[in-house]
């Protein structure tokens, strides 16, 4: 199972519908500081359901919607689709490859689908959660995080590995 | 649910010894139970000695130093409970010349079982990448993937410019 | 003691402005005063823009910009009210190869007034030194000056190897 | 007023007495990981007064003292010495040239000389500060300490404005 594609539809600074094709191996995402990288990690994190502002950057949920630039108005949703290849079946669903889709509404919640259908964001967890990729998101380590594992509690710490379990 | 945890513990804590002495060759490390008599409960303690040093406590340890320790632990769950795909967020900021290295063989190691979405700065980290994204954001807020390339295809766009050697 | 308070954030606040303009080349940050009728308590603000982008809490800015924002706070205050040294220990992390070369040149102009002692392991950084000091710890614990070199003097050992490019 | 020579022995990995002559205008120090270098921001943070362990990285005062390795048993006390050109009279004292040293035993507290002549930690701090160098020492940006700049908040953005006026 690997990720195959991802479109940002006005996540962050994703204003224009913006797909990425990706490979299994490694993938590097690479440019100036500024210009979006860790963006795509948040829109990755989001997508699977994260249900913390902070841990996307932001104060509020919202946050995550394309603000608008001097040149260029805000958007009023932000939508990420997660396009996952399973032909190993790894995920538990019927089909060889599964779509996830997320969006959002200012002043509105999130909405959640997989392969097209409406479904509740506990329905995305159970199906990722299956497959080795818990809430806690152990499997995105985010930028400065990596001193976090160090300085986190033993308690905590035990919290990772339980998660992967 | 105690066992679940504890043989996933077992499994990390013998994988942290082999992550641990790749990354710090002629050092050892190790996984302990803040208190092994009540696994329902108890934490988990990393214990660090580089080598031709003593053990010390954590703290002490160098930036480049900790974050090889905190790579481990992670690296070590990941070997133990596999995920089909792991993002990390310029990880190797923190290390030298000899550590980074150190880091891409544990990258294209992983590669062999998962996935990898890797955002990075660094020349040799995007060298062993399969495919390579670009993303810019050309003075007017909104980002735009700029080039991408497939290993062994021609890409049709220029190569992006690594972002800092 | 309000008095002098009040000079050193004008000073400040004065220097941020020209400072952040150079280092976010079209962009605009200034220091606020969060109670301006209360000089006695009064916290201070951090507003930053940069180039093409709308102003946003702190927290959405990129690694890169973060580093960049607080070097420009730090360069401020030392501009503003001099101190004779400033010790630097590798705050190029997170920056790109253009914005490593305007904190480059910043150093250049704090140079000229105040001694700055800088860790680093960038090649660039280490390319306008003074002077050079290579550290070591062969593998026992232990560590030693390996080599120095005070630029315009033939080093009398050769001179250390960058610890990473 | 620059600092002229640094002189470390017995501080944390430096074991035996090193000297390092340090130049007006910029001084970069280089080397691998886990070799010393911030150990001799540590040792200047030290020498012009620290109190506090956790800002040397330290769980007690003590573990500034050199802790041995494998091949060298520890030492009973650490001691550093900074020497200060003052020829432009920046420190209120009239020498030309000033020494700071401060001397830790194992178990007992810290002693302070200037210029060979025993004094209190507040003659040393009184003296640094009347030159710009307060004891929060905003002049040294540890490792990883800047994103901390952007996250204080607004009382203690203030505390460094006041510190350096
Ligand atoms: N909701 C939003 N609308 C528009 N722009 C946004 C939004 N949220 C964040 N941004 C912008 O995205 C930029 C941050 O992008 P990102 O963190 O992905 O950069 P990066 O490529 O990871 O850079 P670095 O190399 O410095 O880590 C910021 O400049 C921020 O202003
Ligand atoms: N009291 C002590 N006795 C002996 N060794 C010590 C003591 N305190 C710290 N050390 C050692 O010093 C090393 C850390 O050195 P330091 O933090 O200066 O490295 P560095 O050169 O800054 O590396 P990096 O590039 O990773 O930041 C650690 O390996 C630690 O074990
Ligand atoms: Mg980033
Ligand atoms: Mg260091």
């Amino acid at each position: 199972m690997y990720v195959k594609s991802l479109t940002l539809k006005g996540f962050k600074s994703f204003a224009s519908a913006t797909s990425m094709r990706l490979e299994p191996g490694i993938t590097c995402i690479v440019g100036p500081n500024g210009s979006g990288k860790s963006n795509v990690v948040d829109a990755l994190a989001w997508v699977m359901g994260e249900q913390g502002a902070k841990s996307l950057r932001g104060g509020k949920m919202e946050d995550v919607i394309f603000a608008g630039t001097p040149g260029r108005p805000a958007l009023g949703r932000a939508e990420v689709t997660m396009t996952i290849d399973n032909t190993d079946g790894a995920l538990p669903i019927d089909y060889t490859e599964v779509t996830i889709r997320r969006t959002m509404f200012k002043g509105g919640g999130s909405e959640y689908a997989i392969n097209g259908t409406s479904c509740r964001l506990l329905d995305v967890q159970e199906l990722l959660s299956d497959s080795g990729i818990g809430r806690e998101m152990h499997v995105i380590v985010g930028q400065g995080q990596l001193d976090a594992v160090l300085r986190a509690t033993p308690e905590e710490r035990r919290g990772f590995i339980e998660e992967a379990a | 649910v105690q066992r679940v945890f504890a043989e996933a513990f077992e499994d990390t804590a013998r994988e942290f010894e082999g992550v641990f002495s790749r990354l710090f060759p002629g050092g050892e490390g190790r996984l302990v139970l803040t208190d092994p008599e009540d696994m329902l409960g108890t934490g988990i303690e990393v214990e660090a000695r580089p080598p031709g040093k003593k053990i010390k406590r954590l703290s002490l340890l160098s930036g480049g130093e900790r974050s090889l320790v905190a790579v481990a632990l992670l690296v070590s769950i990941f070997k133990a409970r596999p995920s089909p795909f792991y993002i990390m967020d310029e990880v190797e900021a923190a290390l030298d010349d000899a550590n980074l290295g150190r880091l891409i063989t544990l990258f294209e190691e992983l590669r062999d079982s998962s996935q990898l979405i890797v955002i990075t700065h660094q020349k040799r980290t995007m060298e062993v990448a399969d495919a390579l994204y670009g993303v810019s954001m050309r003075g007017d807020g909104v980002t735009t993937v700029v080039s991408q390339r497939i290993r062994d295809v021609q890409p049709d766009e220029p190569q992006p410019e690594p972002a800092s050697a």
